[in-house]
């Protein structure tokens, strides 16, 4: 599954 | 949240707050390029859709309406204010963006992490704000009267790019399946278009001189 952890980001 | 990271958010929070400061307190916008400012306005309305669906984090959501409160007020000001708009270098700020944005949607549309129509607009922020800045630069390089903080600003810019790359590196070692090509590379890509303003920045702080780009 694709982490969407970059989304926290500005 | 690492430091590196907190640090790239803040420099491109005092850069915004720089422009503003210039624009309110001297009522002027000499040397700043609309076209740019209208690109990163464009570039926060496409990212930040998902602003009020999925919500992340209270420091996450109050940052990004700052970037789209401040980006729509630095473009009404530099369009609309009686006094501001007269300051306007609009003969020298040419740069067609509209050529740049076409590109960008087309290229978020092949290379995309998935075809959804959040996840493309995301991908076209990071395409656009990796150009965004050509317009401002192009227009620096024609005026020969640049003041301090319009080179300020642009320098907080670069810094703020340059700190977001440390920020990608440091995650990629500390996170497991971090992994973000899109991302990393429009960032390097961004990164790169201010080397050539960082080098005459440091000549001319070295030399303590006035910067100007040679033409």
């Amino acid at each position: 599954i694709q982490s969407d952890s970059i989304k926290d980001e500005l | 949240m690492n430091i590196l990271r907190l640090a790239g958010d803040m420099t491109h929070l005092i850069s915004v707050i720089v422009l503003l400061l210039k624009i309110h307190s001297i009522k002027s916008c000499a040397g700043i390029s609309l076209k740019t400012q209208e690109l990163y306005a464009l570039v926060f309305v496409s990212r930040y859709l998902n602003i009020f669906t999925d919500f992340i984090s209270l420091y996450n959501t109050i940052m990004k309406l700052i970037f789209l409160g401040t980006s729509f007020s630095i473009v009404w000001y530099m369009r609309y204010h009686k006094i501001v708009r007269r300051s306007y270098d609009k003969d020298q700020d040419t740069f067609r963006h509209y050529f740049l944005v076409l590109p960008c949607l087309i290229l978020a549309l092949l290379i995309n992490e998935r075809f959804t129509f959040k996840e493309i607009m995301w991908t076209f922020s990071l395409y656009l704000e990796a150009v965004a800045i050509l317009p401002q630069l192009v227009l620096l390089q024609r005026t020969k009267n640049t003041d301090n903080l319009t080179v300020q600003y642009i320098f907080l810019l670069g810094a703020y790019r340059a700190l977001y790359i440390l920020n990608w590196i440091y995650r990629y070692f500390t996170e497991p399946d971090y992994l973000h090509w899109i991302t990393w590379i429009s960032g390097l890509v961004q990164t790169i278009l201010y080397g050539d303003f960082f080098y005459y920045y440091f000549l001319s702080w070295k030399n303590n001189v006035k910067l100007q780009l040679p033409a």
